[in-house]
């Protein structure tokens, strides 16, 4: 289950608050995944003191608004990374950037497929740079793309270009996994489908035995 | 029953925080950096096993603009359809109490009024409407909270407030289940010259693909 609080003393009107907490709820909370399990109790609180002194924020498209939503964005984000990161049993934080898409939601919505991929997530803690199920997990979002567009990149090592797969260097990209895995790390998947200017990006964690020991002894 | 909020931080460690870059710097504290914020955490007896902190309260002093996201399980909690029933009558809040050990899901009517009368108490010991109470659960799912535990605490919790680091750390902790670290940041930046101040806590390690709206 996740939960949290956020805190503020900006001075912001309800309604908009109400939106700038949605958005970066989506960018940061809705794009984290463990195991594919939705809670039944999944709640972010956000309160706003307005006792900062600050003038009242009420337009979302106000320059001081967009201020507020880029610094809300950020702490709902470094909250959402260390939760993926402490995934039960997992050995490393998983990020995974989509560019290319038509739009933000879009690129979001590949991004957390592949984040949410057994197989792929499997494969990390395998230490396996396995490009076909990052692609398979791209392919199956529900979002059409070419696939001859198609390219993915672990860390800085690119294993597929134009739809095809490269031979990239296997012990490097496996020891990429490793060394992330070793020091409870990031590993970064970077994917493009195209030159639509949405972007999105997804955190999710390694599967690893553990995981299945921790929950096969939390009973309901 | 209880432990004081100083040695909450001692149960688990800290989680690293990855923050994007952009104009605003890191600063000490979680959800009490804001300026009108206190939190506390404790231990109250709702956990099954060990004495880490299972209840947490965070409080404004001044009415504060509410907002909230919830699960879209259809399957929802108790405290999850408390909460909007509360949101939509209420644009504020002065409190959100929270409790690890049950998640008091799956539990039907008696769930429900578990958590009334939990916001209830804590309204009239802090002299607020009860519409201005929050509740939040994690735990066990298809248990109910172990309510008199959690209302001989309220008490005490109360007296833990504070507007430290150490009351936002102790809150932090307090939330967690299966985590094996503690999740709280705050950052500072300006707009148009006032500084702005926003904190957060989070908990969560597993049952996590969340869809909340």
């Amino acid at each position: 289950t996740l939960l949290g609080v956020i805190t503020t003393d900006a001075l912001v009107d309800a309604d908009a608050w109400r939106k700038m907490v949605q958005i970066a709820v989506n960018r940061s909370f809705n794009q984290i995944t463990v195991d594919g399990d939705t809670s039944t109790n999944d709640t972010i609180v956000a309160l706003a003191s307005g006792l900062s002194g600050s003038n009242k924020i009420s337009a979302l498209h106000s320059p001081e608004a967009k201020q507020l939503q880029a610094c809300l964005d950020a702490v709902m984000q470094g909250l959402a990374k260390s939760i993926a990161w402490d995934g039960e049993g997992a050995t490393c934080l998983i990020e995974v950037s989509v560019t290319g898409a038509s739009s933000e939601a879009e690129a979001a919505k590949i991004a957390r497929s592949v984040a949410s991929s057994s197989l792929t997530k499997a494969a990390i803690y395998g230490r396996d740079p396995n490009w076909g199920r990052i692609a398979c997990a791209a392919g199956y979002a529900g979002i059409p793309f070419d696939s001859n567009a198609l390219r993915i990149a672990l860390g800085d090592i690119l294993l597929m270009d134009g739809g095809q797969p490269l031979s990239f260097d296997r012990s490097a990209a496996s020891n990429y996994l490793k060394e992330a895995g070793d020091a409870h790390g990031t590993v970064k998947i970077q994917i493009s489908i195209g030159d639509g200017p949405g972007t999105g990006v997804a955190w999710g964690c390694d599967l690893s035995y553990d995981y299945v020991k921790i929950n096969a002894e939390y009973t309901t | 029953m209880s432990s004081v909020a100083n040695e909450a931080a001692t149960f688990i460690p800290a989680a690293p925080i990855f923050l994007p870059q952009g104009p605003w710097k890191q600063i000490a504290g979680g959800v009490t950096a804001a300026e009108g914020f206190k939190a506390a955490g404790m231990y109250g007896g709702l956990r099954a096993l060990g004495q880490k902190p299972d209840l947490a309260l965070v409080t404004c002093d001044v009415d504060a603009v509410a907002a909230g996201t919830f699960t879209k399980n259809v399957v929802a909690a108790a405290p999850v359809l408390y909460c909007k029933s509360v949101l939509e009558k209420s644009k504020t809040a002065r409190a959100v109490l929270i409790n690890a050990g049950q998640a008091n899901a799956a539990t039907g009517d008696a769930g429900y009024q578990d958590v009334i009368d939990c916001s209830n108490a804590l309204s009239k010991l802090l002299q607020v409407s009860p519409d201005e109470i929050l509740i939040e659960s994690t735990g066990v799912i298809g248990q109910r909270i172990k309510k008199e535990p959690l209302l001989n605490s309220l008490p005490k919790l109360i007296s833990l407030l504070s507007t430290s680091v150490e009351g936002a750390d102790a809150a932090s902790v307090a939330i967690t289940t299966t985590d094996l670290v503690s999740k709280s940041v705050a950052v500072e930046f300006e707009v148009g010259g006032t500084r702005i101040r926003i904190g957060g806590m989070a908990k969560g390690s597993g049952m996590i693909h969340p869809n909340m709206g």
